[in-house]
């Protein structure tokens, strides 16, 4: 988590 | 993608539906917060950003584009079609008392120190507190229709879905979103209150009504 544009949720 | 994830979003959909429901059948937007539907339009927006650069999934493509169209529908809907069903008298949080701190606090506490990063991390303390407008509204009216209601306890579940969500994901694949799991739970946290006399008098058949 945390890492840039890993964020895969809404 | 897990149960508790798919649930979560099957949850903030039926919301939409929902409440574009209850404005078609009833002609009226009486009762729902226009500040609490223009905040999920700068949620929205702010934190898709990544449509332009990043691809995920063919369903998180369309989820996204799916929630930042119908937010910006049910604006219209409010700010056009059914406007004089909307009493602006009764709305009155301050919503720069909710996105100033949050902005402020997305450039604080972020992952990295970018435009898109902070604008993420706004829309993720933002969506946290946006409900509030909305539960004010109610708070000074006393009652709610019962569709409003329904609309709300979706809107709450989804978030409180995506707890059983993160820690699922920690044992299985061993991600943390700090910042997500927070405002998460702060977020669920401002529905207790609402849950409560949900499920002991709504769904007993009673009208959503606050002690005076």
């Amino acid at each position: 988590g945390g890492k840039q544009s890993g964020h895969d949720e809404l | 993608m897990n149960i508790f994830r798919l649930l979560g979003d099957l949850a903030h959909l039926a919301s939409i539906f929902i409440l574009v429901h209850k404005m078609h059948t009833t002609r009226s937007c009486r009762g729902i917060s226009f500040k609490t539907q223009a905040l999920y339009v700068v949620v929205f927006v702010t934190r898709y950003i990544d449509l332009f650069y990043s691809w995920i999934s063919l369903y998180n493509f369309v989820m996204k584009i799916f929630f930042i169209s119908s937010s910006c529908y049910i604006l219209y809907l409010m700010k056009y079609r059914f406007r004089p069903t909307h009493d602006p008298t009764l709305d009155t949080f301050k919503v720069e008392y909710l996105a100033g701190p949050c902005f402020a606090l997305a450039l604080i506490f972020n992952y990295h120190f970018d435009f898109t990063e902070i604008m993420w991390t706004f829309s993720i303390y933002l969506e946290a507190v946006a409900i509030f407008p909305q539960l004010f509204m109610m708070q000074r009216t006393g009652e709610a229709e019962t569709i409003t209601t329904h609309y709300l306890a979706a809107l709450g579940i989804y978030r409180a879905l995506y707890i059983p969500n993160w820690i699922y994901r920690y044992y299985t694949e061993g991600t943390v979103d700090p910042i997500a799991i927070v405002a998460g739970i702060v977020q669920t946290g401002l529905y207790l209150d609402f849950f409560y006399v949900y499920f002991t008098k709504v769904l007993q058949g009673q009208k959503f009504e606050l002690p005076a």
